[in-house]
């Protein structure tokens, strides 16, 4: 799954997500991909969010939308995105699971459970993409 | 932050062909926040990224590859999206359709494949030679792993067609998700 927000010059922010799924589903099977607020969520007031990981656990707690809304109510991404993995840890200890969030200033922090989760970024002048590795929860 | 512009996405390796591209269509000053998420993601999409984006992964039972794909506005809060997309490989496009050009927020299965159609997409098999010999591979193997449960025959040891057997008095669905080993290739 790639879950990606974008920040523009102006402020203005979007996020998407696009994924085939889970392999061997069961025909008809969604996952959290397509899911405001799980996959992926964004309000350029506050700040975006990327998720990847066991979609039908992950689109249960709507990991990105939590992720956002801490960042409103004042937590750094890297917290938030804690918060958001461990809110699904609580309930199902062996998720696989990964958040990336970024905050309106370029601010950004991930967090992951059951794996080694890894996210890319690229802003500003920087000549190439960096990738951040996430130790899990 | 390395400040503005920025494109942040999760995973690295191939997936960061979809973070330059991205990043770098922000450089020029026509190209929007859409515009820069939907072009990264159809990047991954159309480079099938690690095989969990686009094309030709995640066979499902039937040996079928389903696209799911959202988009979101974080200035309007808008947000378009497709699921169990059929035949149709550029899924974020269909997604951006669904936001532009209705005032929906999610289509759905074959439905979903007309409006993409009707909207200028191209339609066409989503399954490879790689996909097709993994779910032939999944099915020498007995379909295992599979997502079924409380259904006869075993889903343990056996593959369908499948019906529902009756739940204990004492069953308790905590014991199925919390419980169950999640496959490698069983994430989104």
């Amino acid at each position: 799954t790639i879950s990606m927000i974008a920040l523009h010059r102006s402020g203005a922010m979007a996020a998407g997500t696009s994924t085939n799924g889970a392999g061997h589903k069961v025909p008809g099977r969604v996952g959290d991909g397509p899911i405001t607020g799980s996959g992926s969520y964004v309000d350029s007031d506050v700040g975006g969010c990327g998720a990847t990981g066991d979609g039908d656990i992950m689109m249960r707690f709507l990991p990105c939308y939590q992720a956002v809304e801490s960042l409103r109510r004042g937590m750094s991404p890297r917290a938030a995105a804690e918060d958001a993995v461990r809110r699904m840890l609580r309930k199902y200890p062996a998720v696989q699971s990964g958040v990336v969030v970024v905050d309106r200033e370029g601010r950004h922090g991930g967090a992951g459970s059951g794996w080694t989760f890894t996210y890319a970024y690229r802003g500003g002048a920087m000549g190439e993409t960096a990738v951040v590795s996430v130790p899990p929860i | 932050s390395p400040g503005l512009p920025l494109v942040i996405n999760t995973w690295g390796g191939p997936f960061t062909a979809a973070t330059d591209a991205a990043y770098l269509s922000l450089l020029e000053p026509q190209t929007s926040a859409l515009d820069a998420v939907e072009l990264g993601c159809s990047t991954c999409e159309a480079n099938q990224c690690d095989g969990s984006v686009g094309y030709g992964g995640s066979p499902d039972e039937n040996c079928e590859t389903t696209l799911d794909a959202m988009i979101m506005d974080g200035g309007s809060m808008k947000s378009g999206s497709v699921a169990a997309l059929r035949r149709v490989r550029n899924a974020i496009g269909v997604a951006r359709a669904v936001l532009e050009h209705t005032t929906h927020t999610m289509l759905a299965g074959d439905l979903a494949t007309d409006f993409a159609v009707a909207n200028g997409f191209a339609a066409g098999s989503l399954s490879t030679g790689a996909s097709a010999a993994a779910c032939a591979a999944w099915r020498a193997a007995g379909c295992q792993p599979n997502y079924r449960i409380n259904v006869t025959p075993d889903p343990a040891s056996s593959c369908g067609p499948y019906a529902p057997t009756p739940l204990p008095p004492d069953y308790d669905d905590d014991d199925d998700d919390a419980d169950r080993g999640v496959v490698p290739e069983g994430h989104d």
